[in-house]
């Protein structure tokens, strides 16, 4: 997290909102319900107590205003930059304006009111950016359900180190806050391994980190950062080299992206893979160039599926444990890269010989994370 | 065709002035019409780095696809306070 210069904040506790005008893409009454359960994500968590007032001046105005608006920093039109606040002082300190020229929701289209501006109400109370790709004050807008939304660690100890806790409920929100997962936790498991056009995609929670093969570092965003309609914690993803597309499982429905595009015509549903009915979810899944075959692992068992067929093959499933000796039966990811297949089983890699079929090496799951 | 996000086919150019102008409102990258070019190319070098190290990109102070499509998404503007 980071603050202001001087750390900046308010020398009162008690605070004051006056929203000026409304937005005319949703009804007042979302508009109001949504800035006030903004500021509710805040004072939940510090000793902050902060009303609407509806006329005069407040310590937080509130407005919404398109491009030149008195304040020397312009909004640009749709997309680009979509609000803007001030840090904590007299006068303008602490107001937010929202662009005008946004489409704002109470949903998932366009910007969801309520995450923008809890967002700014986090400048207007004292907090700079963070370059968490999971905190709330990450500048980057990306979608989650707001009936889900918490405040990630790193927001709650940046406003608690500007305010301290809430007295009411002093620790009670902080262990259960989400942490960003961290590509160097000697623990980290993951939920998903992919290859996609020559780079690899490493899913976990909500996240995904991406690996160039011409870039020494990894990069962590959040799924729905590129992908708004993709679900977080997917079960499984592969690579179907002949469609130039890869697969991301969840549950009984999986995906498509073509490169970083999302395919017309998906969900659908895991049973166009030809698997048994009885099986609602996979864990891992991978596309054994080889063999032009796709391996879809569910429990301690595997199938072979037959992407120009459009069918599992016979003789399937087989156990895990009798074909690939060694990787202790049962995966939560799998990829193929190079001519080796690797496995992910909690905190360990099993990097395979498809050739000698055995396991020539045990590594970190985090071993392509650049730690 | 390679993986990175598919950006809208803006020319060069139009990249070069989109990640300027992202950098004067951002970063404070002084205004990019000064007189000394070998400076003012300095200087854009080491405002990209400072957002590059901030997104947890490849810090190669170059306007880069991963670069450029980071600066493309919809994000938090910061006011001018110091005017």
């Amino acid at each position: 997290y980071s603050t202001f210069p001087g750390a900046l904040k308010w020398k009162k506790n008690s605070l004051t909102y006056r929203i000026e005008n409304y937005t005319p893409d949703m009804p007042q009454a979302d508009v109001e319900k949504a800035i006030e359960k903004a500021f509710a994500v805040w004072t939940k968590v510090t000793p902050l107590k902060i009303a609407q007032i509806y006329s005069g001046t407040a310590d937080i105005m509130i407005s919404f205003v398109t491009g030149v608006h008195g304040d020397n920093s312009p909004f640009d039109g749709p997309g680009g930059f979509l609000a803007h606040a001030f840090a904590p002082s007299d006068g303008i300190g602490g107001d937010t304006h929202f662009d005008e020229d946004e489409t704002f929701t109470s949903g998932s289209a366009g910007y969801n009111l309520f995450l923008v501006a809890a967002h700014e109400f986090g400048h207007a109370l004292g907090l700079g950016h963070s370059n968490d790709p999971g905190a709330l004050m990450y500048p980057i807008y990306s979608y989650v359900n707001p009936g889900t939304f918490s405040l990630s660690q790193d927001d709650i100890q940046g406003i608690q180190y500007l305010y301290g806790p809430n007295s009411n409920a002093p620790n009670d929100p902080v262990p259960d806050a989400p942490k960003t997962p961290n590509a160097c936790d000697p623990n980290l498991s993951l939920n998903a391994v992919t290859t996609l056009r020559g780079e690899m995609m490493f899913f976990k929670d909500r996240f995904f980190w991406r690996k160039s093969p011409y870039v020494a570092n990894v990069e962590q965003y959040t799924i729905t950062s590129f992908w708004p309609e993709l679900p977080d914690n997917i079960d499984a993803a592969y690579e179907s080299r002949e469609r130039d597309l890869v697969y991301l499982f969840k549950g009984n429905q999986v995906w498509a992206l073509f490169g970083y595009d999302i395919q017309q015509g998906y969900p659908q549903s895991i049973q166009k893979f030809g698997l048994p009915a009885g099986i609602n979810k996979i864990d891992a899944a991978l596309y054994d160039e080889n063999a032009g075959k796709v391996l879809i692992f569910v429990g301690n068992k595997y199938y072979s599926y037959d992407e120009a067929r459009r069918r599992i093959d016979k003789g399937y499933p087989k156990s895990i444990e009798s074909s690939f000796p060694g990787i202790g039966g049962k995966v939560d990811a799998a990829v193929e890269d190079n001519g080796l297949m690797y496995f992910f089983s909690g905190s360990r890699m099993f990097e395979y010989n498809i050739m000698s079929k055995r396991v020539i090496r045990v590594l970190a799951t985090n071993y392509f994370l650049g730690c | 065709a390679y993986a990175v996000p598919v950006l809208p086919d803006n020319t060069e150019e139009e990249n070069a002035e989109f990640a300027q102008e992202y950098l004067r409102k951002l970063y404070n990258l002084t205004s990019s019409s000064g007189s000394n070019f070998r400076r003012r190319g300095n200087e854009m070098t080491e405002k990209l780095k400072e957002m590059q190290k901030f997104f947890g990109l490849q810090v190669t102070g170059t306007l880069d696809s991963s670069t450029l499509g980071v600066m493309k998404k919809s994000r938090c503007g910061v006011p001018d306070v110091a005017h």
